[in-house]
């Protein structure tokens, strides 16, 4: 495992660790979509099928399962637990996520490297993550009041999607065939999803002044 | 490929 993977995967785990941090000790889950966690679930739950069959390492296992078990208990928090769902911004998060779920679906059905029921979730996997995110952008702009903990949940992130590109341009040089049009594309199309995002989060540190998107 | 490097990547 090389050092961008190895980054992507950590900035990955702190974007959840700080989600967390901010849902279990503040009790809160202002500005936070409830729709992007929800596709994160169904991401990591189409693309671990895996997780029982096929053994890649103890890493792999366990990151696997810190993935699915925040993602979970991250959607039952926004839901179930009483002082969390009244914080959520229910009136602003109005994206409907179906119209990210049925074509993405479709896509994995039409472009796939192999026609089988695990091959093709996976697939549906790699393009629902690369939209899921979707959601809490358009929330994080029509809220305009983001906290410091919500800017850097996202800001991990989009850390993670721009890390994992520097390890399959590593990868594609240092393995033999190592070449996955899907995954790249898809990965390059959330990236790019997170670019505004970034500008603004980077000149607000930059100008020591609170986070704000424009309208 | 059959995708089977890509999917040691989480």
């Amino acid at each position: 495992m090389n050092a961008f993977r190895l980054a992507g995967d950590m900035t990955h785990l702190i974007s959840v660790l700080v989600l967390l941090l901010k849902i279990h000790t503040i009790k809160s889950c202002a500005g936070i979509s409830l729709k992007t966690q929800e596709l994160y679930a169904l991401v990591f739950a189409t693309r671990y099928l895996d997780i029982f069959t096929d053994f890649i390492s103890l890493y792999n296992t366990v990151m696997k399962l810190i993935f699915l078990g925040s993602s979970f208990s991250i959607v039952w928090y926004m839901r179930r637990h009483k002082l969390v769902q009244r914080s959520y911004d229910k009136d602003h998060d109005t994206f409907r996520h179906q119209l990210l779920v049925l074509p993405c679906l479709i896509l994995a059905l039409l472009i796939h490297e192999q026609f089988t029921f695990k091959e093709v979730m996976w697939t549906f996997s790699i393009y629902l993550e690369a939209v899921a995110i979707l959601p809490q952008l358009v929330l994080l702009q029509r809220t305009r009041n983001i906290d410091n903990l919500t800017g850097q949940y996202v800001f991990f992130l989009g850390a993670y999607r721009s890390l994992y590109i520097l390890n399959w341009i590593y990868r594609y040089f240092t393995e033999p065939h190592y070449v996955h049009w899907i995954t790249w594309i898809s990965g390059l199309v959330q990236t790019l999803l997170y670019a505004d995002f970034f500008y603004y989060y980077i000149s607000s540190w930059k100008n020591n002044v609170k986070l704000t998107l424009p309208a | 490929s059959s995708g089977t490097n890509v999917k040691d990547e989480l």
